[in-house]
């Protein structure tokens, strides 16, 4: 598998903060999180009002989901799976090359 | 044989480079392949030079595609213009016009290393490759590491960050060669343009301030050209505007920098899609997202042939 099915389980969410409080605590929540920011790439860019697309470990997807939870931060599931994304996305090249 | 290249695939370093010589070579009326330089660990630096050879100098406008190495629908990009000027020189009039009238630098991979890491250990590596013995993290990120504002708002002085300005401007030897490059030929570059992803925007210069270019109006005239150009295609929408208001502020900017050093028009484009599949964008939309995006800068660049 590509990458040695490391990305199995991950997900990427979208996450808008919709005031200051929800902006403070996601700023602060990225940089104390090992995650990868799609968009924007730094904490320090988030903004009220703009999405911030977060790509998230198996391991720190359900702890994230409840730390969001419990601030009522909204969050979106923009893919659930990065591994079978990634499969798609370069469509029959992998697949013939483990064929 | 003849050769066979897929344009609606990603394709790995290697295979890129391959294709850079082999448009060299049987295209040699129109292309010129040179290297600008080496990166970090080594890798050449290719440019392919797209033009008719003239004796008088001519306008020239500047491409690259892969400062941040997961955004591979850039390098896609930069190969599929090439193809498409090539392939349209002879039956297209007004692509044998800017050929004829502007000399085109594709750069279709600016970050060699960090490239060919992102195929094959971490997929959304972004930075260079770089390391300083220092620090126990890898990499700068390339657009924050220009020599105009460095190190200012919207970057970062900590090397694990992703938006890591670097230890001083032009640390990035990928960076001092796309410098040198574009100061040395400041005389004739009309445009610089760069491709990343994703977003759907048009982003023109300043990056590390808001404020209002000295030719807004002409380069205003020309982001709603090439966006509507783009729309024509499949109807798909991009946000355009000053990159501090339309997406962040951000400090050491190639935009920022190309500007700064004299260039007209600076753009730099955010591709499909707005997060639907980020950087996975599938292979499938290539062809469309190369398409609308070949409008978009073949009106940029008919518009360096008139006056504003």
């Amino acid at each position: 598998y590509l990458y040695n099915n490391r990305y199995v389980g991950d997900q990427v969410l979208r996450i808008i903060p919709s005031s200051p409080g929800e902006l403070h605590y996601l700023k602060q929540l990225f940089q104390n999180m090992t995650v990868d920011l799609w968009q924007p790439s730094s904490s320090n860019l988030i903004h009220e009002g703009k999405a911030v697309d977060v790509h998230v470990g198996r391991d720190r997807t359900a702890r994230l989901k409840n730390l969001l939870r419990r601030a009522h931060i909204q969050h979106e599931l923009l893919i659930t799976d990065v591994q079978r994304e990634m499969e798609k996305q370069t469509g029959y090249r992998s697949n013939r090359k483990r064929r | 044989s003849v050769f066979q290249y897929d344009y609606e695939v990603y394709h790995p370093l290697e295979e890129i480079q391959s294709w850079m010589f082999e448009m060299n070579r049987t295209h040699p009326h129109l292309v010129d392949l040179f290297s600008i330089g080496r990166s970090y660990e080594g890798r050449p630096l290719y440019v392919l030079q797209l033009g008719n050879r003239v004796r008088t100098s001519k306008k020239a406008v500047w491409m690259d595609c892969g400062v941040h190495a997961r955004e591979w629908i850039g390098p896609a990009f930069c190969q599929w213009f090439v193809k498409e000027a090539l392939n349209s020189y002879q039956h297209d009039s007004s692509m044998r016009r800017l050929l004829k009238q502007l000399n085109f630098y594709i750069m279709p991979v600016f970050n060699v290393d960090g490239y060919h890491y992102s195929w094959k250990s971490d997929r959304f590596w972004r930075k260079t490759r770089s390391k300083k013995a220092k620090y126990h993290c890898r990499g700068v990120d390339a657009n924050r590491n220009f020599k105009v504002k460095w190190c200012e708002e919207g970057a970062s002085t900590h090397p694990c960050d992703d938006t890591y300005c670097g230890p001083f401007p032009e640390s990035e030897p990928e960076v001092k060669a796309v410098s040198r490059f574009l100061r040395k030929h400041k005389k004739h570059m009309r445009a610089y343009i760069s491709i990343h992803a994703y977003a759907q925007m048009l982003l023109y210069p300043y990056s590390y301030k808001y404020g209002t270019i000295p030719n807004f109006d002409c380069v205003e005239t020309a982001a709603q050209s090439a966006v509507s150009a783009l729309y024509s295609a499949y109807g798909v929408r991009y946000r355009y505007g000053p990159a501090s208001t339309t997406l962040y502020v951000s400090s050491g900017s190639s935009i920022d920098w190309a500007y700064k050093n004299g260039i007209p028009y600076a753009f730099a484009f955010e591709l499909r899609d707005t997060g639907h599949y980020g950087f996975l964008l599938p292979e499938a939309l290539i062809g469309p997202t190369c398409t609308e995006t070949m409008r978009a800068v073949r009106a940029i660049a008919s518009g360096l042939l008139k006056k504003c």
